[in-house]
C-alpha cells in the first residue's frame, strides 16, 4: 500500500510569467515524484503540489533560490489520511 | 436502510454499491439501477435513474471520474438520497421529475475508486495497463472525442493527464458515450469533480467561445449565487480554457458538441487547506450547497426547452 509519510503539499504563488515557466520546468522533473494537484498555468491561480519527503529539500531550495513564494498547505499527508481512515472505521462500528 | 446511512462519512465501493441497491429497493416506483457497462477490471458501471414516466428527456449527473476526489462521490450519494426525499415535497424538484428523468452515476471510475481505498489514496486515473509502459491508467477526463490529443493533455502514460491511445479507449468513458448516444435526448449534463471551487462550461480545448456562451455564463452566475447563499463558499465560473487551463479531450466539451447545450463541470470544495483529503465533516455542507446550484441548472433546463 502506498503511504505518504512526510509528504507535504505546498501552495505556491507565482508572481510573474518567469516564475510560472520555472515551475513548469520543475513539474517536468520526473525524478522528484511531484504530484501537481493544481498545475502552474497563470499567476492568478494558486499552484498546489504534493512533494514526497525525499524531494522536499530540493524543492524548497529551488523555490527559495528563485524567490518563489509558498506555504505549507498540508504538513504531513499521511497524518490526514490516517485520520480519514479512523473516521471511516468509526462509522462502521457504530450500531445503526 | 438509506435513512440510517452515514452521509457524514466516506465509504468504500461496496458500501456505496449497496447504498444504491437499498435506495432502489426502498423507492422502486421512482428509482431504478441501470448498468451501462463494465470498468476495465469488470466492475459494473451503475447509473441511478430517477423517473416518474416513460419517454422523458434526461438530465445527467456524474461524480468522481477522478477517483481521489472523494468528496465528489460522497456528494453523489447525498444527491441520490436528496432526490428521493424531496420528490413530492419540493415543488421545483417534483416539477422537474414530472417532466424529465435524472440519471446519476455516483462512481464513474470504480476501479480507480477501489484503488484509492486499498492501494493509493492519491490515484486519479483509470486502472487499465498501458502496453509498453510500466505506468497504469488513463485520465478519463482527457479521453473524450473533443479536441482529443490536443494541448492540455499528455501523450505519456506516466502523466496524470495521459489521454489514452485513442478517444473513448476507456470503457468507463465509452459506456457514457454509448449511453448518451443511445438515449438521444439528454438535455443537461453536469460532470462533478473537486477541488478548487469552480463551475465551468465549454470549451476547454479551444479558445473559440461556445455558441451559447452568454446563456451558459448567466446560468453559471445564477447557479453560483444559489450555491453561495448557503455557506458563502466562494466560487469562480467561466469557460474551462479561460478560467482554469486548456484541457483537450474533456467530458463536457464532447457533450456540448453532441448538442447538449447545458453542459457544465463542477469543481467542489476546497480551495486549499486539505485538497483531495477534505475532512468528512465537510461532505454534507459541500453536497448541500452544490445541490442548490444543480437545482438552478436543472430548473433552467426544464424552463428553457430546446
Amino acid at each position: 500500500k502506498e503511504t505518504f509519510e512526510g509528504h507535504q503539499v505546498l501552495r505556491i504563488t507565482a508572481n510573474n510569467e518567469a516564475q510560472i515557466t520555472l515551475l513548469k520546468e520543475l513539474s517536468e522533473q520526473g525524478h522528484l515524484g511531484l504530484d501537481f494537484w493544481m498545475e502552474p498555468i497563470r499567476e492568478s491561480l494558486p499552484i498546489d503540489v504534493r512533494v514526497p519527503f525525499n524531494s522536499l529539500q530540493a524543492v524548497r531550495a529551488f523555490l527559495a533560490y528563485n524567490h518563489i513564494e509558498y506555504l505549507v498547505m498540508i504538513e504531513d499527508v499521511q497524518n490526514l489520511l490516517d485520520e480519514e481512515q479512523r473516521q471511516m472505521l468509526k462509522s462502521h462500528v457504530i450500531p445503526r | 436502510n438509506t435513512d440510517d446511512f452515514v452521509y457524514t462519512n466516506y465509504h468504500n465501493l461496496n458500501t456505496i454499491y449497496s447504498f444504491m441497491d437499498m435506495l432502489v429497493a426502498e423507492h422502486s416506483d421512482l428509482v431504478s439501477k441501470i448498468v451501462i457497462g463494465q470498468s476495465y477490471e469488470g466492475r459494473p458501471l451503475n447509473v441511478l435513474r430517477f423517473s416518474t414516466g416513460a419517454n422523458r428527456p434526461g438530465m445527467w449527473l456524474d461524480t468522481g471520474i477522478h477517483s481521489r476526489e472523494w468528496v465528489t462521490q460522497a456528494s453523489g450519494v447525498w444527491f441520490a438520497k436528496k432526490i428521493v426525499t424531496d420528490y413530492g415535497r419540493d415543488p421545483a424538484l417534483t416539477d422537474i421529475l414530472n417532466n424529465y428523468d435524472i440519471y446519476l452515476e455516483i462512481i464513474t471510475n470504480p476501479d480507480g475508486y477501489q484503488y484509492t481505498q486499498t492501494k493509493d489514496r492519491m490515484w486519479r486515473k483509470t486502472r487499465k495497463p498501458n502496453p509498453g509502459s510500466s505506468c497504469v491508467g488513463v485520465d478519463p477526463n482527457r479521453n473524450w472525442d473533443a479536441g482529443f490529443g490536443g494541448a492540455g493533455s499528455s501523450s505519456s502514460p506516466c502523466s496524470e493527464t495521459y489521454r489514452g491511445p485513442s478517444a473513448h479507449s476507456e470503457p468507463e468513458v465509452k459506456a457514457i458515450v454509448d449511453f448518451v448516444k443511445s438515449h438521444g435526448n439528454i438535455k443537461s449534463f453536469v460532470s462533478i469533480h473537486s477541488y478548487s471551487q469552480m463551475l465551468l462550461y465549454p470549451y476547454g480545448y479551444t479558445r473559440t467561445p461556445a455558441k451559447d456562451q452568454a446563456e451558459l455564463h448567466e446560468l453559471a452566475r445564477k447557479a453560483i449565487t444559489e450555491l453561495q447563499s448557503l455557506y458563502n463558499t466562494r466560487y469562480t465560473y467561466g469557460s474551462i480554457i479561460t478560467t482554469i487551463y486548456q484541457a483537450s479531450g474533456g467530458t463536457i466539451d464532447w457533450t456540448y458538441d453532441q448538442g447538449i447545450k447545458y453542459s457544465y463541470t463542477f469543481e467542489l470544495r476546497d480551495t486549499g487547506r486539505y485538497g483531495f483529503i477534505l475532512p468528512a465533516n465537510q461532505i454534507v455542507p459541500t453536497a448541500e450547497e452544490t445541490w442548490l446550484a444543480l437545482m438552478a441548472i436543472m430548473e433552467h433546463t426544464k424552463n428553457n426547452p430546446y
